[in-house]
């Protein structure tokens, strides 16, 4: 889901 | 570019102050998971110097060169963008959680932290040109999101609706001051609007 996945971006 | 220009030519006439205090709350509030989560030497990197940059544009306009500040010129209603902005990182967003709600609102806020900026080159119709080089590069920083979103979409079955949603809305606010700056500042002219 969502909320597991890293916001990488800047 | 904001914080150098500021830093050289001692003045902070002509920029929103409020749009940097935005940038400053839009960077502190994405960027906690500096404290969470490593991505990359470079991510990390990138992180804190925007933080840094954006305090010290902050710090620059409202204490250092304070005398030099339009405000004035500068009477976008923040508020009318925070509140909003705030409910609506508390009702769309994609986990219910402190950090996750933070950087909802920062992406949120961060599509419509230049309107004050906007708003104040409206009312003096006029901007330096090296200030339509900040905002530009800051317009173009997002808008080739939507091209590498596109590229993350195909090649790694990354889709995130939020960032999406609020890139295209903040691309989209730049859309004017593009048409200006390729008809005007690209030709050699300064950025003035007719009165």
């Amino acid at each position: 889901s969502m909320e597991l996945a890293k916001h990488d971006e800047l | 570019i904001v914080t150098f220009k500021i830093t050289i030519s001692f003045i902070a006439l002509g920029i929103s102050g409020k749009s940097q205090l935005l940038f400053a709350l839009v960077f502190t509030t994405r960027y906690l998971d500096l404290f969470t989560s490593f991505i990359s030497l470079y991510n990390t990197s990138m992180k804190l110097i925007y933080i840094a940059c954006s305090y010290a544009t902050v710090y620059l306009i409202y204490m250092k060169f304070k005398a030099t500040y339009d405000g004035n010129h500068d009477t976008f209603r923040v508020e009318f963008l925070i509140v909003p902005v705030g409910g609506l990182s508390f009702l769309v967003n994609h986990d219910f959680s402190p950090l996750e709600i933070l950087w909802t609102f920062s992406i949120y806020l961060e599509s419509v932290a230049i309107l004050p900026q906007l708003f104040m080159i409206s009312k003096t119709g006029e901007a330096e040109t090296i200030t339509t080089h900040y905002l530009f590069f800051l317009g173009l920083y997002r808008a080739l999101y939507l091209v590498n979103w596109i590229w993350r979409y195909y090649f790694e079955g990354f889709f995130d609706l939020i960032a999406v949603v609020a890139g295209v809305v903040q691309t989209v606010l730049y859309c004017d001051f593009f048409y200006l700056y390729v008809t005007k500042v690209l030709k050699g002219k300064k950025l003035s609007l007719p009165a």
